[in-house]
């Protein structure tokens, strides 16, 4: 049966643009660069059915199934990161050494049920 | 907020966030690293790309440029044939318990901008010693405290000079204390632009163990 909410293209699970700058969070005396990477994250309804585009597992289909049959009992599958990229960041150390350290999984590129 | 600072922090490997005293500039192969990492798409991120330095060709998520705080062994000319006799010394204490070293790799530069031309240059001995006892401030380094490292000879070609000194990055930071280096050049004819020294930097991978673990299972 419908949902009780309308599903909009934009409630679906996708991701949310999330920008990060550090001298927002003060640290823009030690990072030389970048000052602040799109890092975005996981927002939306994993609705029965899935559709391919979710990217969804196998478990997440059976759940969104029993989900439509008994909403108060079991949840919607979650939203989450599928894929990320790394990033890098130059920075000062305590020695004032010049550090290129790289991080993996700081970027959402893809999210799913 | 402070504690959700603290907490990213360590998410990024850092104990604290750091306050450097001065902003030395960026070594340009840093910079070339960081940029051609930055124009890399999305969509060609293996796995372990971070965990990797393809530059080099060593396995490492951490590059550092450690600048050196040593000091010239004699105000004015060196004795005899040497052109110039400097102790060397990289703070490697930064570096974390969970880091592996993958690569140390030396560099001597020269701000010469002009070239003699074939034939004219005369060669110049290089010697890289290293410290395994500390002389008193200002006298000369004891010989018995000295192992030789590499020699090499060389005419002024070259912007810049590197050696590999992984294995001796190494051992100072599992076996021995670390005492140093001493640089020697010296000039059977002379000391031809030996002012066109410039300054020696130690470029260093490591791996942390942290980071670089084996990633979660991915979908």
């Amino acid at each position: 049966s419908a949902q009780s909410i309308p599903i909009t293209p934009s409630s679906l699970c996708r991701p949310r643009r999330l920008y990060i700058s550090f001298s927002d969070v003060g640290w823009e005396n030690w990072i030389i660069a970048p000052q602040g990477y799109l890092a975005n994250y996981c927002l939306g309804e994993c609705p029965f059915p899935l559709t391919a585009e979710l990217n969804s597992t196998n478990h997440a289909i059976l759940q969104t199934m029993v989900h439509s049959l008994d909403p108060e009992g079991t949840p919607q599958p979650c939203c989450v990161p599928v894929r990320l990229s790394p990033i890098s960041i130059l920075y000062y150390d305590n020695s004032d050494n010049v550090v290129l350290r790289h991080y993996e999984d700081m970027v959402v590129d893809e999210c799913g049920c | 907020l402070r504690l959700q600072e603290s907490l990213l922090l360590k998410s990024l490997g850092l104990s604290s966030k750091p306050s450097p005293r001065s902003h030395t500039p960026v070594p340009s192969v840093l910079w070339r690293i960081f940029q051609s990492r930055k124009t890399l798409p999305s969509t060609s991120n293996d796995p372990g790309a971070a965990c990797r330095v393809e530059e080099f060709n060593v396995p490492g998520n951490i590059i550092r440029v450690f600048t050196d705080q040593g000091h010239f062994i004699h105000h004015g000319q060196p004795p005899g044939l040497l052109c110039l006799q400097k102790r060397l010394y990289f703070n490697l204490s930064v570096l974390e318990e969970g880091e592996r070293l993958t690569m140390a790799q030396l560099e001597i530069k020269f701000s010469h901008n002009s070239y003699p031309s074939p034939g004219q240059g005369q060669g110049l001995d290089l010697r890289l010693y290293r410290s395994s006892r500390l002389p008193l401030q200002g006298t000369p380094a004891p010989e018995h405290g000295q192992k030789l490292l590499l020699e090499r000879s060389f005419e002024q070609l070259h912007k810049a000079l590197v050696f590999d000194l992984s294995g001796v990055a190494r051992d100072w930071r599992s076996h021995s204390r670390n005492l140093g280096l001493i640089l020697e050049i010296a000039g059977s004819s002379g000391c031809p632009g030996i002012n066109s020294f410039l300054d020696t930097s130690l470029l260093v991978v490591t791996l942390s163990q942290q980071q670089c673990r084996a990633s979660r299972r991915r979908r």
